[in-house]
């Protein structure tokens, strides 16, 4: 049933939601019910996805087979799909959908553990991207919470982001492909430049 | 060098010792000083004659308190074809990236704040500053849930005779969207990823509310301070918080196309999915 993700659009809306004005017990209740409201919609999106690229099928597109996952935790740096070695002839597919009316060009980032990948999008072509080390601050932070709300030790840490520039037409998706670069083809991610500046 | 300029488009950012302190779109000519700061306002215990504490309904500070980096703040700057970051560890617990897109002309600010120390005993509420020269006279506008943006005027209510006892809380307002300031030249704009307190206590400048550490209740009903932690294992600390603000000055009248669409932009961020594919058929 769809009825946890109303409930948890009705918490969202609530007043002591938005402004923390709740006991402490009930902000608790509040983040498991958002949880769980947001698990059962990241099946339902990813379930539309998969429909949405699969070729194949009629219509009715009753058994999506393209399991797609989300990375809700991605602002401490935390994207187990994404933090994968990528061997040859595996490929990460990374789907971009926009919700809004008009066409975005817009810049994604997620973390990677090597440098050695290469970016391109849908038509096979290889797509400009940048790679920033991921510093210890980010590391220290995605530690302790995925410890403390998800109860696991965060992994192999990923050393950098993957920075690469999307575009994406209106209330739609476009597909960009991650693999691990071929010594020979160019157009490999450019390392940032990183330096300090004195203290004083 | 003690002078650092980001950003490969139309928007460079200066920092200067370690500050930001200009903020140059050569495409529309704006070329303007701009600081950046941090302070805190120190919760009121209830002790005082009205015994009113600032907790999770009341924002009642007790002073202002400055936060400064003792010295200069060394920055690590990352430059590369797509972005360019600016990193400073601005206290021990307080941290700031700053970004700049090529083909954008807004700055993008991450905070990271928190654990909010209170070995003190004091509560904190932590803001950031942000002063431009505009001259805005009194008078900046707040978004409404996200709609309209609403005229606010220093100490003033225009339906009835206001009396200020509390000059920082009483020109408080909620920022769900954003706020901007003009004067007879600029508009000075800031946008938010998330809901925060947010005001305008001097001309030209904006502050928001980023974070809130309380040991007091306000007894206005929650009945407890506004004082969660995180555990992991036996070790509980105050919260981290991580969100992101965006800023832009425009020449007057520009700024209200970029305040709706990134706005929408910021509420309804692209969907990223990933799915793995073995094989060459991954088109």
């Amino acid at each position: 049933t769809a009825d946890s993700l109303g409930d948890a659009l009705a918490i969202a809306q609530h007043h002591d939601a938005v402004t923390g004005t709740e006991k402490q017990h009930v902000a608790d209740d509040y983040s498991k019910r958002l949880s769980i409201g947001y698990v059962e919609a990241e099946k339902l999106v990813a379930s539309s996805l998969a429909c949405l690229t699969d070729t194949t099928s009629n219509s009715k597109c009753s058994n999506p087979s393209t399991n797609f996952e989300q990375c809700p935790l991605l602002n401490i740096s935390y994207c187990p799909p994404s933090e994968v070695e990528l061997s040859q002839g595996k490929y990460l597919v990374v789907l971009v959908y926009n919700s809004l009316g008009w066409n975005r060009e817009d810049v994604i980032r997620i973390p990677v553990i090597s440098a050695s990948v290469i970016v391109r999008d849908s038509k096979g072509s290889i797509v400009e991207s940048q790679l920033l080390p991921i510093l210890n601050i980010s590391l220290e932070i995605r530690k302790l919470h995925t410890m403390a709300y998800l109860g696991i030790s965060p992994g192999v840490n990923p050393k950098f982001w993957l920075v690469f520039p999307v575009s994406v037409p209106p209330l739609g998706f476009s597909t960009y492909i991650i693999s691990s670069a071929e010594k020979s083809v160019s157009g490999h991610p450019v390392m940032s430049t990183t330096y300090e500046t004195h203290e004083s | 060098a003690s002078v650092i300029e980001v950003g490969q488009g139309n928007l460079k950012l200066v920092f200067n010792e370690g500050k930001m302190s200009h903020y140059l779109n050569s495409r529309n000519s704006v070329n303007t000083t701009i600081h950046q700061s941090y302070i805190y306002y120190p919760g009121d215990d209830g002790s005082g004659a009205d015994y009113q504490a600032s907790g999770a309904y009341v924002f009642r500070p007790n002073g202002t308190f400055p936060i400064q980096p003792s010295g200069q703040v060394p920055l690590t700057v990352m430059r590369g074809p797509i972005l360019e970051e600016v990193h400073q560890q601005i206290n021990p617990w307080i941290y700031q990236i700053t970004r700049l897109y090529r083909g954008r002309e807004h700055a993008e600010i991450e905070f990271i704040v928190g654990p909010i120390p209170v070995d003190d005993e004091v509560g904190k509420e932590v803001v950031t500053q942000i002063t431009s020269n505009v001259r805005s006279e009194k008078t900046f506008y707040t978004d409404s849930n996200g709609r309209d943006f609403i005229k606010r005027i220093r100490d003033y209510r225009s339906d009835w005779d206001l009396e200020v006892n509390q000059p920082v809380a009483g020109n408080y307002y909620p920022i769900n969207l954003g706020i901007y300031m003009t004067d007879n030249t600029t508009e000075f704009s800031v946008l938010v990823d998330r809901s925060v307190g947010g005001s305008s206590i001097l001309d030209g400048q904006i502050e928001l509310m980023l974070h809130r550490r309380l040991l007091h209740d306000d007894g206005r009903g929650v009945a407890e301070a506004l004082n969660e932690t995180v555990c992991a294992h036996e070790d509980c600390t105050g919260l981290i918080t991580a969100g992101k603000f965006y800023v832009r000055i425009d020449p007057l009248g520009d700024g209200a196309k970029w305040r709706r669409s990134q706005g929408q932009e910021v509420y309804s961020p692209l969907l990223i999915a990933f799915s793995e594919q073995n094989g060459a058929d991954w088109t």
